[in-house]
């Protein structure tokens, strides 16, 4: 597995998912210190290495270039954390995609508004949150019988999982919203709670509040 | 910091929109 | 790699990447023909298999049950499909989520709205024209001197940023919109016009006009 420099702004959920693949796998990547968002990726020898300017970015030890946080994580990551069988990998992508494709669609169109980064607008946040509403009951069941989303023990899926529902647990998702969905939040609170989750993220501190949308 | 740099990130907010028009759209062809 | 009954409704572009993959592999994956979008998927024994009740959705012969496209595709492919060194396959994983999370949204912005499948709203068609120039031009400098996006031959890269351009060049790139862009065309006619794709996807028809927006 890749080690190397990792460009992000701090506070990204996106290179959480790479951070902390890192970690369990044992590959050295570390944090540009330097970084500064909106600057250092707007530079000409950034651009070079990376022409869409977006962030994750990550620059191995051999000077190769690459962009799209799951495919950094996969590139960190040993194979323990992809999944052993053909079909434990496969549900492995699956998960990472429905991170990417469901659940981060869902957050944004929630947690968003909320925080004032985007319009408000009334009948799309209530979408968004029957979509998340919907996301955890599909969580909720199938993990009624698991400890982790693939296989015993834990991997890219549930790394990657976890993090897209961060900004939700964090912003949105108070005590009664969540009420219902014992399983998850079970496995979610198993998961931040990990020491090499912690070592990356910090202490969680879960919504308790569900911020008011000022129109 | 965080929220202006998360609000300069280029998300998608309405995804579902589009979702929606295209199960609509296929589930009509499909019949 | 895994053979089986794939679950959808036809002229999807999402079950094209998995069928174009499976025929490049050699593995064994037909398209259940009894499968009503609609009906099928949203009956018991379906959610059974599938909870989310989302295409496409694959079940292999030994009665593994996998959704997201990009999973399945991979699920199906040969490790030929796949990159050969680990980096060659952390960029096929950086241009199939590259598809799905920047080519996609644009692509539906723009489309669905001319097909009339989604409302017509002004500013966000011109955003995803915008988008859609940005995709292009990254694109068109990346093959200059390429005849793949990933190594030597055909991977997934290419299958899955071709079917997720597939709507583009046949609904809305007119021949005026794409002359700029001559190292993508050149490498998206290779691509559609190799015969293991027209087997799946047919001939396929440029736009010649651009639907005009009936607001």
């Amino acid at each position: 597995m890749a080690s190397g420099t990792l460009y992000t702004y701090s506070n990204n959920f996106r290179a959480y998912k790479v951070l902390i693949a890192a970690k369990y796998s044992g590959s050295d990547v570390k944090v540009d210190p330097a970084f500064e968002f909106g600057v250092t990726n707007k530079q000409e020898n950034f651009l070079k290495k990376f022409p869409q300017g977006k962030v994750p970015a990550f620059e191995s030890q051999n000077n190769q270039y690459l962009t799209e946080s799951t495919a950094i994580a996969y590139f960190v990551s040993s194979e323990k954390l992809k999944g052993s069988s053909p079909y434990e990998k496969a549900l492995v992508q699956q998960f990472t995609s429905f991170a990417d494709n469901e659940i981060l669609p869902a957050s944004y169109a929630w947690v968003y508004p909320s925080l004032s980064i985007a319009q408000f607008n009334k009948s799309s946040v209530d979408r968004a949150i029957e979509d998340v509403k919907g996301i955890l009951e599909y969580l909720n069941n199938y993990l009624l019988t698991r400890t982790y989303l693939v296989g015993e023990r834990i991997t890219l899926a549930d790394i990657a999982v976890a993090c897209s529902l961060l900004q939700l647990y964090q912003h949105v998702i108070n005590p009664e919203f969540k009420q219902p969905y014992t399983n998850v939040n079970r496995w979610f609170d198993t998961i931040v709670n990990q020491p090499t989750v912690v070592d990356v993220i910090g202490k969680f501190e879960y919504c308790q509040k569900t911020a008011e949308f000022n129109q | 910091m965080a929220l202006e740099i998360l609000a300069q990130e280029k998300v998608w907010l309405d995804k579902s929109k589009y979702a929606d028009a295209e199960r609509m759209f296929y589930e009509k062809q499909s019949k």
